[in-house]
């Protein structure tokens, strides 16, 4: 474990738990993805399969993060589908949701390092990750504004990746670890969010709010 | 504690 995963993994729950206090305090979703919300729970359950196959003896911080991540993100999506549907923005989240599954389920059929189930269900959460976020911010985009605590959450969740792609430098340069599609996929999902740190940095920090087209 | 090849991050 270095300092960069450390923050990394601090970063990602931080994500995790301002989504869900902006939901549960507000009693809204309005401006979250609700698809986005389950392309990540699809992530955390395929990647943490394991969990599921084995008995999970709770006995260290990687298992207990493991179900931390899974519940969250199932909780938030009830919330988002179940108990505040009324304020789920359904009419603007509206990419299609298997655009992004399909080719993300076909290219870790192809492109893996070992063709057996487990591995091919990670290396699809992996490429999966990469693109969950875009009905995020393709809903942005449609309704032109994000509410400050949503970009928090944003930045919170781009931020999440970007220090994993510091640990993978440390890693490779101190342990001369290289996992190639976590790193491929890690950094196209951190473009992604180029765009929204630059008007988070631009605006956000001093305290006004996002508004699309910038 | 993983085995060499399994992926040890989150």
């Amino acid at each position: 474990m270095n300092i960069f995963r450390l923050f990394g993994d601090l970063s990602h729950l931080a994500a995790i738990a301002i989504l869900l206090l902006k939901i549960w305090k507000t009693r809204s979703c309005a401006g979250v993805s609700g698809k986005t919300q389950l392309l990540f729970a699809v992530c955390f359950i395929t990647r943490y399969i394991d969990l599921f196959l084995h008995f999970v003896s709770l006995y260290n911080t990687e298992k207990v993060m493991k179900l931390i991540y899974i519940s969250a993100s199932v909780f938030t999506c009830y919330l988002i589908f179940f108990k505040f549907k009324a304020t789920y923005d359904g009419n603007h989240d509206s990419m299609r949701a298997e655009f992004l599954i399909v080719p993300a389920a076909g290219l870790a059929c192809l492109i893996n390092t070992k063709f057996d189930a487990i591995e091919i269900l990670w290396t699809f959460s992996i490429y999966l990750e990469a693109v969950a976020i875009l009905p995020q911010l393709f809903l942005i985009s449609k309704t032109g504004e994000a509410e400050t605590i949503t970009s928090h959450y944003l930045f919170a969740q781009g931020s999440y990746r970007a220090l994993y792609i510091l640990n993978w430098i440390y890693r490779y340069h101190y342990e001369s670890h290289v996992d190639t599609i976590a790193i491929v996929a890690g950094v196209v999902q951190t473009i992604l969010y180029c765009d929204f740190f630059y008007l988070y940095i631009t605006k956000v920090v001093k305290g006004q709010k996002i508004v699309l087209p910038a | 504690s993983f085995p060499k090849g399994e992926h040890d991050e989150l």
